[in-house]
This record gives C-alpha cells, sequence and structure tokens, in this order.
C-alpha cells in the first residue's frame, strides 16, 4: 500500500516521545519523495488521458493516488517539522554549543537552521534589558533560595 | 527534555496537520465498500488478479485515505463503522464503560470515535453521546488513581487506557511529583 | 522564515509543483 514508508518515519520518531533526537532519516525520506514522484508522474499520465480520451472512469484513481501525495506530504513535513521542536529544545538544555553526540544526529540543513536560529535568539535576548541584554535561557527554575 | 513541546493533536473532529498523535491516530483502519471502480489500482487488492478494483469492493482502508476519497457529492467509497462504535459495542459502554480495556480496542478509541463524525453517518449523535459517556464514566477512576500513585509502578493502572486517557493519567502523575517535590522543598 | 526556507529546501522544492505550498505552518497552533 501507499505511504506505509511515510508512517515509519512519523512512528520512528513518535517512539522517542521524550523529545529526544534520533539520526535523521535521509534514507527514508529520499524513498518517500520518490514514491510522491512516481505517483505524480502516473497522475498526470492518467488526468492527460481522462483529458483526450475522455476517460472519466480514471478520476476516482487519480483521487486515490492525489490522496496518498497529500499524506505524504503531510508525514514528511510533520517529521521534519518535530525534528525542529527537538533541535530548538537543545538550545534551551545545553546552550549554545550542542555535545558532538546531538550534533551528529543532524543533517547538514538542519545544522544550518539550528545556526540560524541561534542567531535570532541572541539578537531577541540582546534586544532585553538595556545595554547588557538578558540571558533567558538561564534560571528557568527559581533558584533554591 | 522540558523545552520540548510538540505540536498536539487536534480537538473533536479536527486534525492539527503537524501533529505526529493525529498522524499516527489516522493511519487505524476502517471498513469501507468502494462506489466505483479503481482502474489500475489491481496490484493493491489482496486478490490483486485484475488490473483495477471492481465497484462493491470491500475493504479496510485508512482513516486519512477513506476521509480524502468519501466525498459528499462524487462518492468513491462509503463507510462503515467499526463494530466497537455500533449499537452492541456502544450498549456496553454505556452499561459500565470501567470494565472495557480500551487500550485492545483503540489505542484512539476518542479520537478516532470523534473522526467519524466527518462522515455522515446517521447514528452519529449516538456515536458522540456514547463518547462523552463513556470518558465521563471512566474519568473519576483515572484522576483517582493517577493521583494516589505515588513512586510506584503505574503500568498496571494504564495498561487498559486509551492513549487520551494515557495522556491524562501522565498529566495527573507530573503534577502530583511535582507537589511531592514542592513539599519536601525541592 | 527560517522553518520555511528549511522546509522548502529539504522537502518541497523536490515534491511535485502542486504540492510546494507551506501554508499548512499557519495552522500550528501558538
Amino acid at each position: 500500500m501507499f505511504c506505509e514508508k511515510a508512517i515509519e518515519l512519523i512512528r520512528e520518531l513518535h517512539r522517542s516521545g521524550d523529545g529526544s533526537l534520533p539520526a535523521f532519516n535521509e534514507d527514508g525520506v529520499r524513498q518517500v519523495l520518490e514514491e510522491m514522484k512516481a505517483l505524480y508522474e502516473q497522475n498526470q499520465t492518467d488526468v492527460h488521458e481522462a483529458k483526450s480520451d475522455g476517460r472519466s472512469d480514471l478520476i476516482p484513481t487519480i483521487t486515490f493516488r492525489h490522496c496518498c501525495l497529500l499524506r505524504n506530504r503531510r508525514c514528511i513535513v510533520s517529521y521534519l517539522y518535530d525534528r525542529l521542536l527537538r533541535i530548538r529544545a537543545l538550545r534551551w538544555e545545553y546552550g549554545s554549543v550542542l555535545p558532538s553526540a546531538l550534533r551528529f544526529q543532524m543533517s547538514a540543513d538542519e545544522m544550518v537552521w539550528f545556526n540560524q536560529y541561534k542567531k535570532s535568539l541572541a539578537t531577541y535576548m540582546r534586544s532585553l534589558g538595556g545595554d547588557e541584554g538578558l540571558d533567558v535561557t538561564q534560571d528557568l527554575t527559581p533558584p533554591k533560595s | 527534555s522540558e523545552a520540548y513541546m510538540p505540536v498536539s493533536a487536534g480537538l473533536g473532529s479536527e486534525e492539527n496537520f503537524l501533529s505526529l498523535e493525529d498522524i499516527i491516530m489516522s493511519h487505524e483502519k476502517l471498513p469501507c465498500r468502494l462506489e466505483m471502480t479503481l482502474p489500475r489500482l489491481g496490484f493493491l487488492d489482496k486478490s490483486g488478479e485484475s488490473d483495477s478494483i471492481p465497484e462493491g469492493t470491500k475493504m479496510e482502508l485508512p482513516l486519512w485515505l477513506a476521509k480524502g476519497l468519501y466525498d459528499k457529492k462524487r462518492k468513491i467509497v462509503s463507510v462503515e463503522l467499526p463494530k466497537i462504535y455500533k449499537e452492541g459495542w456502544r450498549t456496553v459502554f454505556n452499561a459500565d464503560a470501567n470494565v472495557v480495556d480500551l487500550h485492545r480496542l483503540g489505542p484512539y478509541y476518542y479520537s478516532f470515535g470523534c473522526q467519524l463524525l466527518n462522515f455522515d453517518s446517521p447514528e452519529n449523535p449516538e456515536i458522540a453521546q456514547t463518547l462523552l459517556q463513556t470518558f465521563v464514566g471512566r474519568f473519576r477512576r483515572i484522576m483517582d488513581s493517577s493521583q494516589n500513585a505515588y513512586n510506584e509502578d503505574t503500568s498496571g493502572l494504564v495498561s487498559r487506557l486509551d492513549e487520551l486517557e494515557r495522556i491524562l493519567f501522565h498529566a495527573g502523575q507530573k503534577g502530583l511529583n511535582e507537589f511531592q517535590r514542592w513539599e519536601k522543598g525541592q | 522564515a527560517n522553518t520555511e526556507t528549511y522546509l522548502k529546501n529539504v522537502a518541497l522544492k523536490h515534491m511535485p509543483p502542486n504540492l510546494q505550498t507551506v501554508d499548512f505552518l499557519k495552522s500550528v497552533p501558538k
């Protein structure tokens, strides 16, 4: 059945529900994108035939494949987005320099996103509390006293 | 980690596009009947002899696909109720919802049940009523057990709970543990 | 913008043209 690879990506991420960051599944993402390409090409052929030869009986099949395309897109984007939420949390847990073990779990593109996020956060923190700025990632829990 | 805030599941018959919970829930299967032939998709059908899946075929489709194909005008599929939402089971739930193992029957009994309201079944009002009654009927026991299980193995307490109830139980446990730590000045 | 750029580069631009929008990000609960 279509979209099996896509749901596997989501399940893999959902299993580490505590927010830990599993390795980026490059191969899984590529396979889903390949399935989407194949679905789209089949649909383009059938849409052309439905139009030029009046094959309206193909419309349910075209709809079926389009549902699968939308499903694959939802899974891919949610997989990538949830990983960004985990990576964002790392900045608040570990500070701006991540342990290498965590960096190895991230793709190159995720590292670019993370560096940009750090810059945005730093710009925001400099805008707080007068000249020195304010590090809002410190003292997230009340001091013992 | 505290700072990780996943996109939460949608409420009622809504789904949140980016919610992992909703994506996994919407993969649960639904008994459907094809109201139109699906040419060139025969390879998807178990028998798989012919090139197409003929009209009238009964098949279990994931919720996300049933929702996509279920169009009020051009109905490609019609949807039947999964048995635990039918009248027979509704009577059991209304009698005493606490005796039911919702994890085995679900595990997305409530959220999947709310999704069924997207298909205009004449039994929708009864389904909605039973979902609500079941939740209310089981809530008390979930709240009590989550508030009284301190520093003990809770797997027995959650084994028969549906996913939504487990989230509720863990929220109660979190509050209890934080209160205990506060009392000890931690 | 950072997240949209990332999603476009990593996924959306490799998808069929009619699926390359990022409007779903607006649906994220604040």
